[in-house]
């Protein structure tokens, strides 16, 4: 499975719809304080089922909703989906008959989330699953907040243990 | 349950002392489970010494040291299980330019070991400059940002 | 103790929505205290506006951004009672170079009001070339710190 | 007060006799990674009365003193001198007669903390009060940790508080 797209639209600050190809090897993200990297990486989390609104420095799962300017009006949701090369057919049964899954995850005001894979519609559980079937997912050790790893070096040792279990 | 967590810890704590000897050059370090008998409910301590100083836990090194050992650890519990994406948001922010250049040499060893497509969000000019690619992120009109590509060689003229 | 404490809030809270608006170009930030009636067992809440964005917490904002409004809050406590001496340990490691040329500018701006001396500690390159004189800290025998004068007109031209 | 020189013997990696000399505005301190800069704030919150061994990065108070290295053998003692300019005559009462301050503090192994005060042996309370009410001392708001900031930004708000407390 490879990641090949993350499209956010009205997801926090990106309200236009806005493609970030993913490639092969290391692609680096930069610009300056408030611009809107660390949204990105959020926004790649709450695809794959991130469902605590506090680990998307929210209050509420609707935070994530692109909430206005002084020069735009808030919008009424957000949306982001995910686009992954299956050509090698890995993919966990259920999804392995196409040559792409799309993963995507709508939140609309008042009337909460929406999960599709490739538009047929299913659970937050299923694209858990899927995702955690291919070793990785919203939990993925490989997935470093900002200021995660002064956490982790502060942690109390039973906390920091639970970074072997996303191993195990 | 639990022979796959004491599996996992002796994988990783392999890994862990590989990556923490190869990133700092030398010395050596290495995880313990403590606090508890059962795997289950033990607490993970990190015992490092950097080359050329003495044995003591992770609370006692600077900050940078810290960062590198964390770095360590991270990475040895990826090498046990490869995920197929990896993000790192500004990791690299306590580290000095020598560190930050050992953490890039770590990317390229990834990629050349696995299939996984790494982000790195950085504010680092070494960082930016060993890069396969470079996305801008830009809120030209206030609180609405925008992606944009970055030519690489300029920013590699700039570390230059 | 109560009437101190109040007071201190009120000319701290004038001081960091000041600072707050200077450091941002913009913006309004105010403090409050919250989840008490008695001061002395009180919360503070931090509330800010960067320009062009939304009044929310200060967890609602970016990395680089939550430092700048603490560096703000951290100065408003200071100008309210300022001590003879400062030490700042690498606080603009999360800042961009234009923000840390901002926290520069306050830093100037702290020596012209006050007697304070600074001893401000950092990786950054820009914050060096703002200084008014480098000490270098080495390691030349493992594990052993020795201090050493670094020439300014050096760590300028590497900024240029 | 003018602080105008920091002395450090044996104090964690400062083993060899070592001055700061602390001029006015603004002094950069650089190095790489490790190489002994925060020891130095840990150096003068020490030397004014810091008790508290957690708040050094240590287990217990004899943490502090030089632990050896491959090449060279532990210490038996550590000891940080500060050197205040007080030629305005602005100290406490009691120590306000002479026109430099010195105050040098030595840990001895097994044998505890010593305090003195331009020659004169003091308490570590009379080190504190000194320095209280000159607007600074080891707990001063103006000396700001590595990561302090961020345990700021993450603390409960009743906790962030008491910087308030300091000011008042
Ligand atoms: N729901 C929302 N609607 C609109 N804007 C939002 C929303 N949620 C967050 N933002 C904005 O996104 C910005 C945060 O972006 P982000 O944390 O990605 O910045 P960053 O580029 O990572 O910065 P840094 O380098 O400081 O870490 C904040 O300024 C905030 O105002
Ligand atoms: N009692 C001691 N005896 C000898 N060395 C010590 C002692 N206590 C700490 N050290 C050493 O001091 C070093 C830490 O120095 P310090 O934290 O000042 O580094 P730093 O320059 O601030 O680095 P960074 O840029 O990573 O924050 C550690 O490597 C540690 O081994
Ligand atoms: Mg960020
Ligand atoms: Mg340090």
């Amino acid at each position: 499975m490879r990641f090949t797209r993350l499209r956010l639209t009205g997801f926090k600050s990106f309200v236009d719809p806005t493609d970030l190809v993913i490639a092969d090897g290391l692609t680096g993200v930069v610009g300056p304080n408030g611009c809107g990297k660390s949204n990105l990486l959020e926004a790649l989390r709450w695809v794959m089922g991130e469902n605590r609104p506090t680990a998307m420095r929210g209050g509420g799962m609707e935070d994530v909703i692109f909430a206005g300017t002084a020069t735009r009006g808030a919008k009424n949701f957000a949306e982001v989906s995910l686009a992954i090369d299956n050509g090698q057919r890995l993919a966990p049964a259920g999804f392995n008959d196409s040559d792409t899954l799309d993963i995507v995850r709508r939140i609309t005001r008042d009337a909460g989330s929406a999960f599709k894979v490739n538009a047929k519609d299913v659970r937050a559980r299923d694209v858990q699953m899927l995702f955690a079937d291919a070793s990785t997912g919203a939990q993925s050790p490989a997935l470093v907040r900002q200021g995660q790893i002064s956490e982790l070096i502060n942690a109390k040792p039973k906390a920091r243990r639970r970074i072997l279990e996303d191993a195990a | 349950g639990r022979e796959r967590l004491l599996a996992a810890f002796e994988q990783v704590n392999e890994n862990f002392a590989q990556l923490f000897t190869h990133l700092f050059g030398g010395g050596h370090a290495r995880l313990e489970l403590v606090e508890s008998d059962d795997p289950l409910d033990a607490g993970l301590e990190i015992l490092c010494s950097p080359p050329g100083k003495k044995l003591s836990t992770l609370s006692l090194l600077s900050g940078g040291e810290q960062t590198l050992t964390a770095l360590a650890l991270i990475f040895g519990v990826f090498m046990a299980n490869p995920a197929p994406i990896c993000v790192l948001d500004e990791v690299d922010a306590p580290l000095d330019d020598a560190n930050v250049t050992r953490f890039c040499d770590l990317l390229d060893e990834m990629t050349r070991r696995t299939d996984t497509r790494f982000l790195i969000i950085t504010h680092h000019a070494v960082t930016m400059a060993r890069m396969d690619r470079l996305f801008g992120v830009t809120m030209g009109e206030r609180g609405v940002s925008q992606l944009v590509s970055v030519d690489l060689r300029r920013a590699e003229a700039m570390v230059a």
